[in-house]
């Protein structure tokens, strides 16, 4: 319940008119709602029960290495109720297939649909979503870690709130199952860093400073 | 940490 009440009302997206390329403005409009959620996301990860016992190296660790796994669950959980196959990134900013395609997000297209029908499948609770978004930035692997004890902790109460929600609802495998789609989270993630790395790097589209810092510390 | 300052000072603000 901690969770669901820290949950940021979704972000709306706003319009980049500083160009006549239609996918170049789409891109510029996802790059700076993607920096906001950034801001935002900090600010969630501060909130959630045990992160701010953290050393400020090992917040930080785990920030630079499960912020995209934490943001696309949010993506992937919107783009579930789309009626045609889009992306949802925000209500104002819905991408189908083509749209991705034109802007060279095509791979980013393909995970992350794979990624929301998986979600979909498993028919998420907003207590299912908000705890895969905590865990996500709790075990990603971050290296090097300053002091294990307290990560193992900070994993250990999430993992003990998703169990005792589910064993409320009598879901004797819902833990195991979502625990199990924390890979495809990550390889879905890890195809997303790479896709914006690729823009920024090779079409040289221009990146927010928080955004590229957050690239930069997965390059 | 000189690389990554902008989130240094976002986690070192209180609010």
């Amino acid at each position: 319940s901690h969770l669901l009440l820290t949950e940021p009302a979704p972000l709306a997206a706003s319009q980049d008119d500083s160009t006549n390329d239609g996918s170049l403005r789409t891109l510029l409009t996802l790059c700076d709602l993607l920096n906001r959620e950034l801001l935002v996301l900090i600010g969630w990860a501060k909130q959630i029960p045990g992160f701010s016992a953290l050393s400020l190296v090992d917040q930080m660790s785990l920030l630079q290495s499960g912020w995209m796994e934490a943001l696309l669950v949010g993506v992937a959980w919107r783009s579930q109720a789309s009626a045609g196959e889009e992306l949802v990134f925000a209500r104002n900013l819905q991408l189908d297939e083509a749209q991705c395609r034109a802007a060279g997000l095509a791979d980013l297209y393909e995970a992350l649909r794979h990624l929301t029908s998986r979600y979909q499948a498993m028919n998420l609770s907003p207590e299912e979503v908000v705890t895969l978004k905590a865990m996500a930035l709790a075990n990603s692997d971050a290296e090097p870690v300053d002091c294990p004890d307290s990560v193992q902790r900070f994993q250990d109460g999430l993992h003990e709130a998703l169990q005792e929600y589910e064993s409320s609802r009598r879901e004797q495998h819902r833990a195991g199952r979502l625990l199990m789609s924390l890979p495809l989270l990550r390889q879905t993630a890890d195809r997303a860093v790479q896709a914006f790395l690729r823009l920024h790097r090779h079409r040289r589209v221009p990146l927010h400073k928080l955004l590229l810092e957050m690239l930069d510390a997965k390059a | 940490k000189e690389k990554h300052k902008i989130l240094h000072q976002l986690l070192q603000n209180s609010t």
